[in-house]
C-alpha cells in the first residue's frame, strides 16, 4: 500500500549466531543486487542442447561474452535501477560482465533507507562476525521488478560443511 | 587398509599409474567458503605420504581470493588433497571466499565471481549447502540460473550430497518430512552422494554410506533427463519406499553418482588425520576423475564434459559400479524407523547411478 515490494527472503537466523548489537549507521555495507535476467527460457533449453549428446548442439559451450549477450538485463532493468541507486547517493558499485549483478558498498543509514524495513545489526559466532538485517526488506515497486533479490541482509555462512572427523567407534557402539 | 588414501581410490576405481593429467589446456577447481583454507605444507606432505604410487602435482596453480594465514581447515585440506589425487597432475585452483566484508555472502560472492571470469576451471567441486527450507526461493532460483550459465559455458559444477541422508524436518507433533539440501536439489549441478567399503578394511565392493544425502526437492521440479530413471525406481522398490508424505516425487531427485565418503586420510596442519568422512570426500574424488575425463577429451579435439547429468543419465549406468546394497538416514520416528532411501539396482536416491570405474566411464565419454 506504500508502494513498496517485499521478495522471499529467509530472515530467520540460526540461533548460534549472539546478537551484538545495531551496527553504527556510518558502518559501511556491501549489498548485492541480483538485476533480472532477460532470455531465461532461451538459456535453459541452450544448456539443453550442449549438454544432449543426441543435440548436434552437444559441446558447442557459449564463451562467457556470448552468455552475457543472452542474459544481460535489458537496457531498462539497468537504467532504472542504477537511477534508484544514484538517488539514495549509492554510487560506489561494480558490475559483472554479465551485468546481471551489482556489488555497491554504502553506509547502514543509506541502506536502510533503501530498503525500507531493514535494520543492520552485529551478530557474533565463535570468532567470526557478521552484519545482516533482523528485518525483512521491501524495495519500490517500480524497481521490484527489475530485481530477483538483494544479497547480503540475511544469510550467514553455516557451522559446518559436509565433513565430518568420527571417532573410533568403541566395541559396545558397535 | 586402513583408511582411504588415494592408492585405496586409485584401485578401487582401477586408475593406472598411467590415468593422470597431461597438463594442458585442463585444469579443475575446489571452492571454500567459511575462512577453510588449505595449506601449502599440508599438501606436500600429503602427497609425500600417499602420493608415491602416481605422478602427481604437489602445488595449487591458483588461488582465487585471500589465502588467509593461520590453522589450515580440515575441509580445504581433504577437498585439495582428493581432487588432486584422482584428478592427478592437473592443474588445480583454489576459490577462496571468506567474505572480505561483514555483510559479503561468500557463496554469493563465488558465483558473482563466475560471471566475471572468461577463463576458468572445466570442473569445480562444492562441498557446501544448506536446507532448501532455510533459503528462499527467489535466492534459489536465481542461483539456479547462474548454474546454468556456468553449465552453458561448458563448466561442471559438482556437489556434496549433504550428510543427513535424507534428512528430517520436523513439522509439529508427529509430522515429519524428509529434508532436501541446496544447492545439492540443483536440477543444473551433479550432485555427489557418499558410499561405504563392504568390508572397511578391504578394497571390497561398495554399500551405502548412511550418511549420504539424497532424496526429492520441494523447490525444483524433476528435469526430464531424470524422469525415467527416478520413475523406475519409485515403481521398483514400493516395498522399501517410505511414505509419499515425508518427500516430493515430482521434485528434482538427488544424488546423480557418488563414491566413497568414509574413513578418508587427510593431512591438516601437517598431522595425518584418520576416520575422516563426508560427501565432501566423494565429491572432489569425482571431480578428479572428471577432470581426466576432459583432459582426454580435449586432447582428442572434443569439448569439456560440461553439465554432465543429460550424458550421464543416458549412459543408464554405463561406466560406473552400481551401489545395491544398505539405506541411508532420514526421520527418526514410528513411521520410517531412521530410514530414509534405500539403495536399489539401477539408479537410487542415496547413491545415483553409483560409483566410477574410470576406464569404463572414460570409454563412455569419449565417444
Amino acid at each position: 500500500s506504500s508502494g513498496y515490494l517485499e521478495y522471499d527472503q529467509d530472515v530467520l537466523l540460526p540461533k548460534d549466531w549472539t546478537h551484538v548489537g545495531r551496527v553504527d549507521p556510518s558502518e559501511e555495507v556491501e549489498l548485492t543486487f541480483a538485476l533480472k535476467q532477460q532470455n531465461l527460457e532461451l538459456l535453459e533449453e541452450t544448456l539443453r542442447l550442449v549438454s544432449d549428446p543426441g543435440s548436434a548442439q552437444y559441446g558447442k559451450h557459449l564463451s562467457l561474452q556470448e552468455v552475457a549477450s543472452l542474459v544481460r538485463p535489458s537496457e531498462l532493468t539497468q537504467k532504472v535501477v542504477r537511477r534508484w541507486l544514484q538517488a539514495h547517493g549509492v554510487s560506489n558499485c561494480r558490475t559483472v560482465r554479465t551485468q546481471d549483478f551489482l556489488q555497491c558498498t554504502m553506509t547502514a543509514e543509506v541502506a536502510e533507507v533503501l530498503l525500507p524495513g531493514s535494520r543492520f545489526h552485529r551478530y557474533v559466532r565463535d570468532r567470526r562476525s557478521i552484519v545482516r538485517s533482523s528485518a525483512p526488506y521491501s524495495v519500490h515497486e517500480e524497481v521490484h521488478q527489475h530485481l530477483d533479490f538483494v544479497g547480503g541482509l540475511h544469510r550467514v555462512p553455516p557451522r559446518e560443511k559436509d565433513v565430518r572427523v568420527k571417532h573410533r567407534p568403541s566395541k559396545g557402539e558397535v | 587398509h586402513l583408511g582411504v588414501t588415494p592408492a585405496i581410490l586409485r584401485a578401487r576405481y582401477n586408475l593406472t599409474a598411467a590415468d593422470v593429467g597431461s597438463g594442458q589446456n585442463n585444469s579443475q577447481a575446489v571452492a571454500q567458503f567459511l575462512e577453510q583454507y588449505y595449506h601449502p605444507a599440508d599438501l606436500a606432505e600429503f602427497m609425500a605420504m600417499f602420493g608415491r604410487t602416481f605422478p602427481h602435482r604437489s602445488e595449487v596453480d591458483r588461488v582465487v581470493g585471500t589465502q588467509g594465514g593461520g590453522k589450515a581447515g580440515l575441509e580445504a585440506s581433504l577437498d585439495i588433497e582428493y581432487i588432486m589425487s584422482t584428478g592427478a597432475n592437473v592443474s588445480t585452483w583454489v576459490f577462496t571466499n571468506p567474505g572480505r566484508h561483514e555483510s559479503q555472502e561468500p557463496f554469493l560472492q563465488w558465483m558473482v565471481l563466475l560471471s566475471n571470469m572468461s577463463d576458468l576451471p572445466w570442473v569445480h567441486t562444492i562441498s557446501y549447502g544448506d536446507d532448501e527450507d532455510s533459503l528462499s526461493t527467489a535466492y534459489m532460483m536465481r542461483l539456479n540460473t547462474e548454474f546454468m550459465k556456468a553449465g552453458v559455458r561448458g563448466i561442471s559444477l559438482l556437489f556434496a550430497s549433504g550428510d543427513s541422508g535424507a534428512g528430517c524436518r520436523h513439522q509439529g507433533k508427529d509430522k515429519n518430512t524428509f529434508r532436501p539440501s541446496f544447492p545439492a536439489s540443483s536440477p543444473y549441478v551433479t550432485t555427489v552422494g557418499g558410499t561405504t567399503f563392504k568390508n572397511p578394511f578391504k578394497v571390497t565392493y561398495e554399500v551405502t554410506h548412511y550418511i549420504s544425502g539424497g532424496g526429492f526437492s520441494n523447490v525444483f521440479k524433476m528435469p526430464d533427463y531424470q524422469a525415467s530413471a527416478v520413475e523406475g525406481y519409485l515403481k521398483s522398490v514400493t516395498a522399501t519406499l517410505p511414505p509419499q508424505s515425508y518427500f516430493n516425487t515430482s521434485g528434482r531427485a538427488y544424488p546423480d553418482m557418488a563414491a566413497l565418503s568414509d574413513n578418508y586420510w587427510v593431512v591438516s596442519n601437517r598431522v595425518p588425520i584418520p576416520w575422516v568422512s563426508g560427501t565432501s570426500a566423494s565429491t572432489p574424488v569425482v571431480g578428479g576423475m572428471l577432470s581426466l575425463i576432459n583432459g582426454q577429451r580435449l586432447s582428442k579435439g572434443l569439448p569439456a564434459l560440461g553439465f554432465l547429468n543429460p550424458r550421464l543419465y543416458k549412459l543408464k549406468g554405463q561406466g560406473l559400479f552400481d551401489v545395491t546394497e544398505g539405506c541411508h538416514q532420514g526421520c527418526l520416528d514410528e513411521q520410517v524407523q531412521g530410514k530414509g532411501f534405500c539403495a536399489a539396482p539401477s539408479w537410487d536416491p542415496v547413491t545415483g547411478w553409483g560409483t566410477p570405474n574410470y576406464p569404463a566411464l572414460l570409454a563412455a565419454l569419449l565417444s
